[in-house]
């Protein structure tokens, strides 16, 4: 199982749609400063259910949707797709406990005519909740806590934590 | 609840030792709880000797790449204790030399042959390291994209040009 | 106090203004009282609009380089409140990119002909546009020690000869 | 006036003397990690009167003698001389208060016979005490706040740290 795709529309600083491809292997990113690099990472974060909008730099999930930067209109919604090649292995079983070679897990946050934020999860298509992506991902242990994904920052901040803090990472992965 | 946390510490403790271990060529690491009777009364100490240094060296006086170092290795500890099938490192190197910036892109690009590993990085060392290249850049109106065939002569030129028109 | 206050405010974030907006290209910046009338009840905002970003993006918000370039325009804009003769600045430009390093080390050039100016920095851009360059090793045994002879290429070669063996 | 040299003498990972000659304009200081760069700022700090050991990464003054790495004696004081070229200007007055060109001063911790800590300032060879050294710098406005001395990690402790805490580091410059 690996990840094949990113998909995103309207998504932070992200006008429109855009897809980045990802291969197996070692991936590198790079790209000036405020460029979007690191808004790819909260991208992957949103959908494996990050920890509160607060990780992904937002003071709440409207922060999440394309503002317009300088001259654009300002989106309604924001999406974001991951794509994960899930083939089945030398068992018979998948990684990911669902029944196709491609799983795509979507989640999308829009705007309602109140301006409250409702979001949506779709996989493959159907809907879904952000209960069953924990599942369905926590089976193939791409779960969002214990240092899978480490945002910008995180290295610093865990050499300059507490003793307390830092047992409570250990928690968290117990 | 104890007990497993126990058995947690025990398994991220071997790992770090050897991961830090490799990651310092040669130095020592060891993670302590403050009170092991009663854990949740008290944190985890993170103790790191780098190679050539004093054992009394605590991790609050070592330098900030040699801190950056010990983390990494604890992150990797963590890692090994429960594996996943892909990884997101975001500019891990800021405060790295070369040479230790290409020990951490080694130590990924070793990982990457059990798991998928994506870096978000500015360095050369390790752009050059790494199998494949995703450019981002905004065109001055605050709209991210994606820059289409990119590889590892353009990530690195992408540097590197902005290097020469620094100069 | 709270004339005191509100003076050096005024004065720094007019300083402030002028500095971010050419450190950004362009962009524009401002510091806010939370709490204008009663200064010691709030805080301190800083607000910063990268060049072709919108108006609307908070602090929070901002990419770890941009953050970075607004907290040093802040710093020069305090220093410019009260000038001092000489300036120690330790690896400042950790998470910025080639371009970026390069507007922090021309400021810090620029300013080092009204008072000394002292860099610590692992960056090439950096070390090429210093006057003087002073280079620190440990020899493997923990202790420190200059390095004599050293100049301007000797700096570039330290980064180039790892990034070499890296390679 | 400007920093002519930073004399160190058994000053953290410094063993024995070790002499830094500086420049007008912009000097560079470079060196792989570990090596010594930011204690040569915590040597500059510890003169000119840092806030507290804690600022120099250090538990308590006995962290700032030099311990032996990995197979030396450890040493049983630290010695930092700050050498300030203080030349007279066309009105005839210096930047620093004091009648010679040259301005050496200097702080040691030295462990006494029971492993307490003792403080001693000499400027110009002579004895004299924090509270003339804040004095004298503060005529020349070389005061350690105010961000004339930016220590690894300030820039980004800057930009996270609360509205109130920012705040603050205004009233220290008012
Ligand atoms: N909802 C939004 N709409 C438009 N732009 C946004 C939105 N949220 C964040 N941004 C912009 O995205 C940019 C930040 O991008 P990001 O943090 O991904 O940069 P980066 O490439 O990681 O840069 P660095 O190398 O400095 O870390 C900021 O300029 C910010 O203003
Ligand atoms: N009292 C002491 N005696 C001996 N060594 C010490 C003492 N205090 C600190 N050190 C050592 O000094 C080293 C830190 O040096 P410093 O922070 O100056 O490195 P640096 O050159 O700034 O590195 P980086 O590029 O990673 O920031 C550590 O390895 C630490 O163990
Ligand atoms: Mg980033
Ligand atoms: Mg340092």
């Amino acid at each position: 199982m690996y990840l094949k795709s990113l998909e995103v529309e309207n998504f932070k600083s992200f006008k429109g749609e855009a897809v980045i491809p990802f291969d197996r292997g070692f991936t590198a990113i790079t790209g000036p400063n405020g460029s979007g690099k690191s808004n790819c990472g909260d991208a992957v974060q949103f959908v494996l259910g990050a920890r509160s909008a607060k990780v992904l730099r937002a003071q709440n999930s409207k922060d999440l949707i394309f503002n317009g930067g300088k001259s654009n209109r300002p989106a309604r919604n924001a999406k974001v797709t991951l794509v994960f090649a899930n083939p089945a292995l030398s068992n018979g079983r998948r990684r990911l406990p669902i029944d196709s070679d491609e799983v795509r897990m979507t989640r999308e946050v829009r705007l309602t005519k109140s301006n409250n934020t409702v979001s949506t999860y779709l996989l493959n298509g159907e809907e879904s909740n952000q209960k069953s992506f924990h599942r369905i991902l926590g089976q193939a242990n791409a779960r969002p806590d214990g240092y899978n994904i480490v945002l910008q920052g995180d290295v610093t901040r865990l050499s300059s934590m507490t003793a307390v803090e830092r047992r409570k990472v250990l928690d968290s992965v117990a | 609840r104890k007990t497993r946390l126990l058995a947690t510490l025990k398994e991220v403790n071997k790992n770090f030792k050897i991961v830090y271990n490799r990651l310092s060529n040669g130095g020592r690491g060891e993670l302590f709880l403050e009170n092991p009777d009663e854990p949740f009364k008290g944190g985890l100490d993170m103790w790191a000797q780098p190679r050539g240094k004093s054992n009394k060296s605590r991790l609050q006086g070592l330098s900030g790449g040699e801190k950056s170092m010990a983390s990494l290795s604890l992150i990797f500890a963590i890692q090994d204790h429960d594996p996943s099938p892909f990884y997101y490192f975001d500019e891990v190197d800021q405060n790295l030399d070369v040479p230790n910036s290409k020990l951490i892109a080694t130590e990924c690009r070793n990982r990457s042959e059990a798991a998928q590993f994506i870096m978000v990085t500015l360095r050369k060392v390790s752009l050059e390291l790494a199998d494949h290249h995703i450019g981002i850049t905004h065109g001055g109106d605050g709209c991210s994209r994606r820059i289409v065939d990119f590889n590892r002569e353009r990530a690195i030129e992408l540097g590197a040009e902005a290097e020469k028109e620094a100069a």
